[in-house]
């Protein structure tokens, strides 16, 4: 079930 | 379910320093949750190969006020903590890689903490805690832009 937490990332815009 | 002390000492039976490997590993994973050690090979710069643990996960890092979960892979050396660990950050197939300094076009985290890492005041946790410091300064990914579905890849 715990398949752990989504890699995220800033957006590039900046 | 989180892996246990007795699997890490199994996972690092070939470690020199199993003990004091498990012991700062275990107080990583217990910090970071969405870390977890995984077996896996290691292949090193002259093609060889071995059977080593890396940390695989995220890392919650605060950039401009939102916090971002940087994926991350922390291979231990059979020879840690004489030793740094070897780092890497891991981009989705929606992110890019920002190379600067700290990090090179093939994910490799380079930092001073590591180049100068020295047991027993280098430690796993506080490597940690400054690559969040760190990143959040500098995020070491970034999300792509959008890209329109209908502008075919270009092939050299």
């Amino acid at each position: 079930l715990n398949g752990g937490t989504i890699p995220t990332a800033p957006p590039s815009h900046t | 379910m989180a892996v246990s002390k007795s699997q890490l000492k199994k996972m690092m039976s070939k470690y020199k320093y199993r003990d004091l490997t498990v012991r700062q590993t275990v107080s990583v994973i217990a910090m970071y949750k969405d870390l977890k050690p995984v077996l896996d090979s290691y292949v090193f710069s002259d093609g060889s190969s071995r059977e080593l643990v890396n940390l695989t996960g995220t890392i919650p890092v605060r950039y401009r006020g939102n916090t971002y979960n940087i994926a991350i892979c922390l291979w231990l050396l059979d020879t840690y903590p004489y030793n740094p660990p070897v780092c890497f950050v891991k981009p989705t197939s929606s992110m890019t890689i920002k190379t600067g300094k700290h990090v090179d076009a093939n994910g490799k985290i380079y930092l001073p903490y590591l180049h100068d890492w020295k047991h027993p005041r280098s430690e796993l946790l506080e490597l940690i805690q400054i690559m969040i410091v760190i990143f959040g300064g500098e995020p070491p990914v970034f999300s792509r832009p959008t890209v329109s579905a209908s502008y075919p890849p270009y092939t050299a």
